[in-house]
């Protein structure tokens, strides 16, 4: 009702410049940590495909469900981050437990043949992140020192 | 008549409505929240294995 | 004084070998010893010997990683914009990491020595990326020196990378900057003030990005140091973002760049009003007062806010009667606004010489006068004078009814020297200072308070009471308007409106208004259906 308002002093000015900038919108890595060991490549995928995560994917629950391999991938490539977090807690709660001297994560094949208070010992399954894939170490000692 | 605002890219779950969203908030631009893997988050030390 | 070829030979010399050095394992496990190499190095070379100095040395720093941006980002294929992003972040980040390890360890526990450093530092950036955007921007080459290259088109990036990772660095929770977390906060919340969109367009986006910022939202409104401070900071930098928006929406000028703006204003709009609407709230009469009129469904998401420990009654389940009773309708709503600073002191003098005596009916004709700015239809009135008297009579109305005991109701605010100012003012001015008012009026129609009770009274006092039916007309058309546009839709608006339509005192439907054309009786009639 009040009808268009006169143009201010800078209008066209304000416009212009504002033209060119939304060639150049803001990028979301342009506030993001990089990530040097696996830059973070966007790319255009088909629309129907997901294009937004699932609602819950943020939860316990959700990475619970996910395969180890899945919660492997997330731990050692998205480092720093709420997903590596919660990689680990879920893998914790699935008995996997963290070396810090080798950076691998270990769980018990069988009960240990033998247990102090610095370390137990027997057979383990590991994942080696440098192979991919996870093996099996008999006689293996887990120092509690380096137990995360 | 205006924008229909559910449509922005904002979480906008009535029944989640005491989370925040702005600890998501992928920004001005972005058409959905941040991913788990795009929050920062403040890990022990050992875990920043590369 | 012209940077000399051996100072800028230096400068270069140390920010690469800080580069060279600050990704090395070392550095990064051992940030401190990583600087004091550094220090050392700057030292020998001199660069630290002044405040002059240190000045020229963060402004050529400075520069540089802006001149490697431009280099890299010139002539980047759509292809290779990841990597050459990647490149570019790579010589910020640590021009950042450098800075951030200065402020925080310089001069032990100096705090004043570490807000100076940083003060400068961000100083120095904004200064360089506004003469950068006077020069690429407008054409204008007041200061550049000569030999700089000629980049082409203004880059945001590199300078908006700098201040976002700078930020999230240095409010990152740290036992060493705990003590000046707020001047920190303080330091950048001034350079977002002095790179505003009105004074760099061309940097307006990014701006946007910054302010929007999950941790920038974070640190300011979410696990605030000093709350009320941090909290005005961020309503003065969104009043910043409406009054660079607001020319382009009321002349409704809506290209794609400024519809994208606007896209992203209502998201960042939209986060704090879910995650902190009580900034909304106690806010809401300074960042209305930058919506221009016919910005409707922005306006609305403001007025919208309620406090989140309150449970707002279903408007469409309640009577105006049981409305009455509300007892949150007796309450003050805070509000973080002086109320005797919003008009000028000559007419508040008048006002409440008025308001007082109810005598002056010379006053009331001239009231329009203190309105009116120009005779130029669609800008006649001083839009915040405007909404300035209608509050603070308002507001002056409420304490009076308090005062004789009373509880506001259509009846105690019926006929006083407050009715007057309200009514005088529907009669004399035209429609478009009309319109003017009864926006005013509107715009106090919020969550449950006193001043939502009392304005929802005024809008029906002068429909039950108008004379003519261009202003019934024109109440109806305030409401409608507001309800008409899309979610969200303030509380105090819907019972006003039901009210309106309901009550048998004011025959709404017999109203001519309600029929003058198939399309608009069936809007109201939908409208009326989704109320009632």
């Amino acid at each position: 009702p009040l009808g268009r308002a006169p143009p201010i002093e800078d209008h066209d000015k304000h416009l212009n410049a504002l033209e060119m900038a939304l060639q150049r919108i803001p990028q979301p890595m342009d506030s993001e940590r990089p990530r040097s060991y696996l830059p973070k490549m966007p790319c255009t995928t088909p629309a129907f495909y997901p294009q937004q995560a699932p609602s819950n994917s943020d939860s316990m629950e959700y990475y619970l469900r996910l395969s180890p391999e899945t919660l492997f991938f997330t731990f050692y490539y998205m480092e720093g981050s709420r997903a590596q977090l919660i990689a680990a807690k879920a893998l914790k709660k699935l008995s996997w437990r963290f070396h810090t001297k080798y950076l691998m994560w270990f769980q018990r094949h069988e009960e240990p043949k033998q247990i102090t208070d610095d370390f137990e010992e027997g057979t383990y399954i590991y994942f080696d992140y440098e192979k991919w894939s996870q093996r099996k170490k008999e006689q293996f000692r887990f120092e509690y020192r380096y137990l995360e | 008549l205006g924008t229909d605002l559910t449509t922005l890219g904002l979480n906008l779950n009535l029944n989640d409505s005491r989370r925040h969203l702005y600890t998501t908030f992928g920004g001005p631009w972005a058409d959905a929240p941040c991913r788990t893997q795009d929050l920062d988050a403040k890990v022990p030390e050992e875990y920043l294995t590369n | 004084e012209e940077d000399t070829p051996e100072m800028c030979g230096k400068v270069e010399t140390i920010l690469r070998d800080w580069i060279a050095l600050c990704y090395t394992p070392m550095a990064q496990k051992e940030p401190q010893q990583a600087l004091a190499t550094m220090i050392h190095l700057m030292h020998e070379q001199g660069v630290l010997a002044t405040d002059e100095l240190i000045t020229r040395f963060f402004r050529l720093c400075t520069e540089l990683c802006i001149d490697v941006g431009y280099r890299l980002l010139k002539n980047e294929p759509a292809a290779l914009t990841t990597v050459v992003r990647q490149r570019c972040y790579y010589t910020l980040d640590a021009f950042v990491k450098l800075t951030c390890l200065m402020v925080k360890h310089s001069d032990g526990t100096q705090h004043q020595t570490k807000i100076n450093l940083l003060k400068k530092v961000l100083n120095i950036v904004t200064s360089v990326l506004h003469t950068d955007h006077e020069v690429m921007v407008y054409g204008t080459n007041g200061h550049l020196h000569p030999a700089k290259i000629v980049r082409g088109d203004f880059q945001a990036m590199p300078y908006h990378r700098i201040i976002i990772i700078m930020f999230n660095e240095l409010t990152t929770p740290d036992s060493s900057l705990e003590p000046i977390a707020w001047p920190i906060l303080e330091a950048f919340g001034q350079a977002f003030f002095i790179l505003q969109p009105r004074r760099c367009p061309g940097f307006a986006y990014s701006w946007l990005d910054i302010i929007g910022h999950r941790n920038v939202i974070a640190r300011l409104l979410g696990d605030s140091v000093d709350p009320l401070r941090t909290s005005a900071m961020y309503t003065q930098l969104l009043i910043c973002h409406l009054k660079f928006l607001a020319p382009f929406l009321r002349s409704l000028e809506m290209p794609k760049s400024v519809h994208q703006l606007y896209k992203g204003t209502l998201r960042v709009l939209l986060v704090i009003l879910h995650d902190f609407p009580e900034l909304l709230c106690e806010y809401h009469y300074v960042i209305c007062d930058t919506i221009p009129p016919n910005c409707v469904q922005l306006r609305n998401l403001v007025l919208s806010a309620y406090p989140r420990n309150m449970r707002l009654p279903d408007p469409f389940a309640l009577t105006y009667k049981q409305v009455d009773t509300i007892p949150d309708m007796a309450t003050e709503p805070k509000m973080c606004l002086n109320i005797n600073a919003i008009m000028n002191a000559e007419l508040r003098a008048q006002l409440d010489n008025y308001l007082l005596t109810r005598s002056s009916v010379d006053f009331l004709q001239r009231l329009p006068s203190f309105l009116t700015i120009s005779s130029l239809p669609g800008n006649k009135y001083n839009t915040t004078v405007v909404n300035a008297i209608v509050l603070y009579v308002g507001m002056r109305a409420i304490e009076t009814v308090n005062k004789k005991g009373q509880s506001v109701n259509i009846h105690t605010i019926a006929h006083s020297a407050f009715m007057d100012i309200f009514q005088n003012l529907t009669v004399q001015l035209d429609t478009e200072g009309r319109y003017l008012v009864f926006n005013a009026i509107a715009n106090q129609l919020r969550y449950p308070n006193v001043h939502t009770h009392y304005f929802s009274c005024v809008f029906l006092f002068l429909f039950q009471h108008a004379d003519a039916p261009q202003i019934k007309e024109q109440i109806t058309r305030i409401l409608f308007e507001r309800l008409v546009a899309l979610r969200p839709h303030p509380w105090g608006l819907l019972i006003t409106f039901i009210e309106l339509i309901t009550g048998p005192q004011y025959d709404f439907w017999a109203n001519d208004f309600t029929k003058c054309a198939p399309e608009i009786e069936r809007l109201f009639q939908n409208v009326a259906n989704t109320c009632v």
